[in-house]
C-alpha cells in the first residue's frame, strides 16, 4: 500500500531537504497521506518543521540502534501541515560505528518500516550528503529512490557514483529498487550554465528525468524560518507551483526502470 | 611555518570547496606557496582543477590507510595554476570503516602532514559535509579552521554543532587548534534573508566574522567547466575580487581565539 522513496544525492545542497518536504506537502494536498523520515544527523528537515532535535526523546537514532524499539513511537503528527514526521537527533552521526561490523546493519530501517508500511500513502526518507551505512539503509528499504540535481556541474558530475551504488544495492539487497526519477533543482534561470547541465541531464538520463524543473526561488530558503512547507506560507508562488506540478507528475507517471 | 587551515562546514554546498580553491589561488597570487588537501570523498576539489580521480594512482586514501606511504607521493603540482594539489579518491568513502577501531586513528593525517608543513605557506584541507572521522583528522591536523556559512537559516542553526566538535577536537587532542574565521558565503543581495542571516552571524560571533562577504554570483559555478580558479577565468569579476579581499583580509589579521 504504501509507497517508500528515499531522496539521495550524496552533493550537499542539491534540495533534498526542501524536496521531501515540499513534494510531501503537495501530495497531501491531493490528499495523500504522508510521512517523512529525516535520516540526517543535522536534522534539516526536522527543524524545517518546527521540532527541535534537542527535544526529541525518541529518534529515528533510537529506530535503528534499540532493536525493541518500535518505529510508532518516535511519529509526529503535525496536524497544522498535514503531515507526519520521524524526526532526527546528532547522535544519528554515531550509527556507523555503533552498527559496525552488526549483521544485516543495511536492513535495520527495512525491518522496522514494515511496521508502519500501510498506514502511509507515501513514506520520504531525507538521506544525508554522504553515501554511507544510512543512505545504504534509505536505499534498501526504498521501494524507489528520487535524485534532485542541482543543474551545476559538480553535482551532475557525480551522479554516477551514486547510480552505481544503487545498482551494487539493488544486486546485494534490494533487487525491486527503482528510480522514482531525477528532478532537476535550484535550474538558475538567469545563466547559461543552468540550461546546459540540464540539457546533460536530458541526453544522459532520457526519460528517467521529471518534466517538472523547480527553479532557485529565494522563497524557499525562508522555510525554515516560518517552519512550514512553502503552499502554507507562499501558496501561490511559482516555487510552490512546481512542487504540486511534481507531486501531479509523479502521481501520473509509472515508477521507471 | 607553513599554516594549515581545514576548511569545514558540516551543511552540504555551502562553499567550502570553492572557497578552498579561489582563497587558495588569491593567497597564490600575493606570492604564497599553497597546496589544497582533498578531503572529501566526492573529490569535487579535485575534479575542478581539471583532476580525474579515476585516473589518480595515489590519491588521500592511499597515505590515510597505508602506514608506509608518503604524502609527498600524491602531491600533483599544476604550474598553469600555480597551485598544488593532494586528490581525493572515492575510496576515501570507506576510511571511516578501515580505520575503525584502530587506536591514533584521528591523528593519521596529523602525522601524515608533518613531512610536508614546512614546504608550503598555506596548506588547506578540503573537508566533506559531515562530522565523521575525515572532518576529525583534518581538525585534529589544522593549526585553525575556516568556517563558511552560507547565509540562509538552515546553515546558520547548524553551526552551534560544529562549534562543539572544535572544541571537543580541542581538549582532547589539538589543544592549539583556532578558528581562523567565519566566513559569509553565497550572500544574495536580492534578498532580505540573507541580509538578517548575516546579521545573526555578526551578532553571535562577532570578531570571529570576516568583514569579506563572499556575494553569490554564478560565475563560481562554472569554475569546474573552465577546470580553475575564478581568478583565471574571470579575474575582474566580483567574485574574484571577494576572494583576492579575503586573502588580504586573511594576511592582515591574527588568528583569532
Ligand atoms: N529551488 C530552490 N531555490 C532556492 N533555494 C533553495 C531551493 N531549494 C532549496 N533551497 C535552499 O538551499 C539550501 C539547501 O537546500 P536543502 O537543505 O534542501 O538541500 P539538501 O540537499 O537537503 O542539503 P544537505 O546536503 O545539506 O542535506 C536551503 O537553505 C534551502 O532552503
Ligand atoms: N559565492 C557563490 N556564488 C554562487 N555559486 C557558488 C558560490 N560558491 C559556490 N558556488 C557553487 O555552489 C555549489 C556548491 O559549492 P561548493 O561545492 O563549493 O560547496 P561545498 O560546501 O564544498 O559543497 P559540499 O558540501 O558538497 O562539499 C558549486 O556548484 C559552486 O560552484
Ligand atoms: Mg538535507
Ligand atoms: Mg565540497
Amino acid at each position: 500500500m504504501g509507497k517508500i522513496i528515499a531522496v539521495a544525492q550524496h552533493k550537499g545542497g542539491t534540495g533534498k531537504t526542501t524536496t521531501c518536504l515540499n513534494l510531501g506537502a503537495s501530495l497531501c494536498d491531493t490528499g495523500k497521506t504522508v510521512l517523512i523520515i529525516d535520516l540526517d544527523p543535522q536534522a534539516s528537515l526536522t527543524v524545517s518543521v518546527g521540532i527541535n532535535p534537542l527535544q526529541v526523546k525518541k529518534s529515528i537514532h533510537h529506530v535503528l540502534v534499540d532493536p525493541n524499539s518500535d518505529i510508532k513511537d518516535t511519529i509526529i503528527q503535525l496536524p497544522t501541515l498535514n503531515l507526519s514526521v520521524v524526526p532526527s537527533h546528532m547522535d544519528l552521526a554515531m550509527v556507523e560505528s555503533e552498527l559496525a561490523g552488526k549483521i544485516g546493519r543495511e536492513k535495520v530501517l527495512f525491518k522496522k518500516l514494515a511496521a508502519i508500511k500501510d498506514d502511509f500513502d507515501y513514506i520520504f526518507i531525507d538521506c544525508p550528503p554522504t553515501l554511507g551505512l544510512l543512505v545504504v539503509n534509505a536505499l534498501a528499504s526504498a521501494d524507489s529512490v528520487l535524485i534532485p540535481i542541482q543543474c551545476e556541474p559538480l553535482t551532475f558530475y557525480g551522479v554516477k557514483h551514486l547510480l552505481q551504488i544503487i545498482n551494487l544495492i539493488r544486486e546485494e539487497v534490494n533487487p525491486p529498487l527503482k528510480i522514482e526519477g531525477i528532478l532537476r533543482t535550484m535550474y538558475d534561470r538567469r545563466t547559461k550554465l543552468s540550461e546546459e547541465v540540464s540539457e546533460s541531464i536530458m541526453q544522459t538520463f532520457g526519460d528517467l528525468v521529471f518534466s517538472t524543473i523547480i527553479y532557485r526561488h529565494i522563497k524557499f530558503a525562508e522555510g525554515p524560518v516560518h517552519e512550514m512547507p512553502i503552499n502554507f506560507y507562499a501558496s501561490r508562488s511559482p516555487g510552490a507551483l512546481e512542487y504540486r506540478e511534481l507531486a501531479k507528475e509523479l502521481l501520473t507517471h509509472e515508477t521507471k526502470k
